[in-house]
Order: C-alpha cells, then sequence, then structure tokens
C-alpha cells in the first residue's frame, strides 16, 4: 500500500458516497446512466471472485471488495425500484454490445493464465476501462449535468486517475508491473481528460457544467 | 508477476 493508491481507493469510495447522496437527497437518479452502474456491477461481480476462489490478502482488501459490491447493487436497486420513475431509459442510449463484446474477445486473448478466474479477472479490467462510456455518452446527449454528478464523475475519474503514480511506484520499489490493469488504467483515465478539462474550468471555478454546443 | 498477485489491488 502507498499513499497514491490509499488515495485513489478512498476517491472511489468518496465517488460512491456522492453518488447514493445525490440519490438520496433529490430522492432522484437523473442524469445517472444506469447502463455505466449496472457495468459496474459486473465489473465487481467478475473481479472479486478472487474473495472466494483466491488467497487472502488483507482485512482491508477484504472489506473495500465487498463494500463495492454490495454498495454497486444498492445503487441498481435504487435505480430499478425505489427512484424508478426518475430513471430515463430512452436517453440512456450507449449499446453495451459493443463494450461487452470486445472486452470479452481481449480478456480471451490477454490474460495471467486460461482459467476461468483469471478471464473473468482480465475482462474486469478492461470492462471497467470503457464501463463510463454509457454515462460519457448521456452527458453529450444532455449537454448538461448536475454539479453533483460531475463531483461524482470527478471522484471516480480521480481513482483511476491516482492509480497511476502508484504503478509507477511499484515498480521502482518491487521491480515489477502488470501490464493488463496499466494499460486498461491508461485508457480509463484518457476517457475522463475532456470531461476533467470542463470540471477544472468551468464547475470548479463555480459555473454549471455546459457542454460546448 | 504470478497470476495471484495482482489481486491486492481494487
Amino acid at each position: 500500500m502507498n499513499i497514491f493508491r490509499l488515495i485513489g481507493d478512498l476517491s472511489h469510495l468518496a465517488s460512491i458516497f456522492i453518488l447514493l447522496h445525490k440519490i438520496q437527497t433529490t430522492r432522484s437518479c437523473r442524469g445517472i446512466s444506469f447502463k455505466t452502474q449496472a457495468l459496474y456491477v459486473t465489473v465487481f461481480a467478475t473481479r472479486y471472485l478472487d474473495l472466494i476462489f483466491g488467497e487472502f490478502v488483507s482485512v482491508y482488501n477484504v472489506i473495500m471488495k465487498l463494500f463495492f459490491l454490495g454498495s454497486s447493487c444498492y445503487i441498481l436497486y435504487l435505480m430499478k425500484m425505489k427512484y424508478k420513475p426518475t430513471n430515463d431509459p430512452s436517453i440512456d442510449t450507449f449499446r453495451l454490445e459493443y463494450l461487452l463484446g470486445p472486452c470479452t474477445v481481449l480478456a480471451l486473448i490477454f490474460n495471467f493464465s486460461f482459467t476461468p478466474v483469471e478471464i473473468l479477472w482480465s475482462f474486469s479490467i478492461f470492462l471497467e476501462a470503457v464501463a463510463i462510456l454509457p454515462q460519457l455518452f448521456m452527458l453529450q446527449r444532455t449537454g448538461e449535468a448536475e454539479a453533483i454528478t460531475t463531483h461524482y464523475l470527478a471522484a471516480l475519474g480521480a481513482y483511476r486517475a491516482l492509480y497511476i503514480p502508484n504503478w509507477i511506484y511499484r515498480y521502482y520499489t518491487e521491480g515489477s508491473w502488470d501490464p493488463i490493469a496499466v494499460l486498461a488504467g491508461l485508457v480509463q483515465t484518457g476517457l475522463y481528460l475532456d470531461f476533467f478539462y470542463i470540471y477544472v474550468t468551468k464547475v470548479l471555478q463555480g459555473q454549471k457544467f455546459e457542454l460546448p454546443a | 508477476q504470478t497470476p495471484a498477485e495482482h489481486h491486492d489491488e481494487l
């Protein structure tokens, strides 16, 4: 554990609390892509199989993994059951097969060993890299977002961005790096660059998040 | 890196 990873993980935790706070206080999941949230459940469910089939790492590791699994399922429940009328599927139109197909193929080619757990682990890494796309696509379509939604996205993007200095640090202290996680993590962070730019130049200056026409 | 090692990250 190093400071970059710890802050990254805390940022990930914060993003989920911000999202829950947004849904509970506004009693609405307007502006949130159900498809992206469903992809995160898929990501956690396929990656954290190591809780059952892998070796024990640490109490921190187990608690965090259980939290991400539980909270992501709870968000789906809020969107599909409790606040269903506020969820508008007609603007959440990204085609999931464009993400699931390529990630499946990549996972079958690039993995640490050709076993179900490792293939699913690779799949989860590739899928996480692109899971935000339905959300960003929705943002693009509506052209604007509530401030709280942008705080959620910023915290979520910061999480993987902070994993990059963590990997650099680990490379120098441990002498190894994980090409699958690192390359996917770079792509994942890259997808946020446009968003980060508008977030910093507009939302943090107190302006509304609006995409240029 | 062995297959098990990358499971320590989230």
